[in-house]
């Protein structure tokens, strides 16, 4: 059984995707299987990871939409060893306008995930969410054992934590008995920055929930890579970058072990 | 008539929010009067003017929802002057939802600016959109005379552009004939780095529309303002970022009397 980790925060720009593409791109040179599962109308995940949206027939929108196409059928190799990609299109925002509607809306991702020998073939498959709390990021938070929630050292990052955990709380309570907060993942951290480090202090003295040992400073690499859809991993192997996202999935591992 | 201006992008953390603060308090410094509407349920906007998000009883949900209350029932003065406030609180997340199945869902905002004397009182009226594309960001466009795209120096926001500029043609066409690009304000710049020099110049490039001449920089500063709720102009009147909102608003007055 693969182990499925949601990616999100309602907060937009904290780097959710890039937390997806780069945490995918270090469990796999360490050797694990990876589905990037791209729940995001931007694609950004897609296009990040290297895959030509103009080649792209069909998407989670078939997949989750009235077409109730397999999953399977729409996984694709991405360029980087060990990483598959669920492909999302623009597409994907009129799917979320028929999902509401529709009986069991909350659990269409979690069941087209336990189809067809997808757990079999992986050992993570992570979801990375778009910048609200509809029902796109819902079923991402249904479907998964665990969220990793990403939190730019910023102000307006921080206010908005309290309706995030709220939301997470009541999908615990009602649609997914298992999905705990693995963690928060300080962002954009510029320690030369007073900012910074106070938005830091205040993120890890909200107490509820771990925070993560890993922080992700601001680089530039990390905006570099996407234009070549590899992960830092492979883009900038011995950055700075790259040793955080080794030991965020140093510590996803050990959390998934407990 | 005020003139109505809509600050949209589904790309999330471009700096919507902090465009339509610091606009709002560069153009208050120069003696307009400005109503900053907040249509996103994160309440950024709201909270970055200094409102306190406790004290607030009545806000946009209402006048959206169903109680359809009259827009100068909720407007509030903020700490600066010749600003108030049409402040969101987390409800609106679930007026978007109700909003669905209304008749003339998309022209709600445009009627409710249109009540009550708002349009007399101010000489703008700037709407922060939240990150999709959804209804709450449709009725902000169907609103606005003129829009203003924050776009980040960085590979996935130009990447989104095309999709974002369709939905604004569509608009135009289908539902509001007035709407116009005022343009497109390249935000997050760090010369320093190769990475944004050359996204600049794609932004430049793309030609379809105007790209302001205000370039709004990386500074912690835009970043520590919002814990004072109060706009660039007075957190940081000598900055250059203050000095570069105060250019933009000189772009946006010049393009309103064209
Ligand atoms: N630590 C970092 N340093 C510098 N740039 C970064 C960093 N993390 C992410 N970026 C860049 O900043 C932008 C925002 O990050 P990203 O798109 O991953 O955020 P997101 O939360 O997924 O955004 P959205 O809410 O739109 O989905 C991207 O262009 C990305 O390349
Ligand atoms: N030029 C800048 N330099 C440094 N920090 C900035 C700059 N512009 C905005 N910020 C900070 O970066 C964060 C993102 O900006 P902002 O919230 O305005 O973006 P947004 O597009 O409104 O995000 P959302 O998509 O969530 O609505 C905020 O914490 C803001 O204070
Ligand atoms: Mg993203
Ligand atoms: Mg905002």
């Amino acid at each position: 059984m693969a182990t499925v980790i949601a990616i999100a925060n309602q907060k937009g720009g904290v780097g959710k995707t890039t937390t997806a593409i780069n945490l995918a791109g270090a469990l796999a040179e360490g050797g694990s299987r990876v589905l990037a599962v791209d729940m995001d109308p931007q694609a950004n995940l897609t296009v990040g990871l290297g895959i030509n949206l103009g080649h792209v027939e069909r998407s989670i929108a078939q997949v989750l939409g009235e077409d109730h196409v397999a999953m399977p059928a729409i996984v694709v190799a991405s360029p980087t060893e060990r990483i598959d990609v669920a492909p999302a299109t623009l597409e994907l925002a009129s799917t979320e306008v028929e999902l509401f509607s529709a009986i069991g809306r909350e659990f269409v991702l979690r069941e087209a995930l336990a189809d067809g020998g997808i757990h079999e073939g992986y050992d993570y498959i992570l979801i990375d969410c778009p910048p609200t709390l509809g029902l796109l990021t819902i079923n991402g938070l249904v479907a998964a054992d665990g969220v990793i929630i990403p939190v730019q050292t910023q102000y307006y990052a921080l206010k908005g934590l309290t309706a995030l955990v709220k939301v997470i709380n009541t999908i615990r309570a009602k649609l997914n008995r298992d999905l705990r907060v693995l963690g928060l993942l300080p962002t954009f951290y510029d320690g030369r920055t007073v900012l910074a480090r106070e938005m830091l202090e205040e993120l890890r003295e909200l107490g509820d929930h771990h925070v993560f040992n890993a922080i992700v400073r601001t680089t530039v690499k990390l905006g570099e890579a996407p234009l070549t859809g590899r992960p830092i991993t492979s883009y900038a192997g011995s950055s700075e970058a790259a040793r955080t996202f080794r030991e965020l999935a140093k510590e996803v591992v050990e959390l998934g072990q407990a």
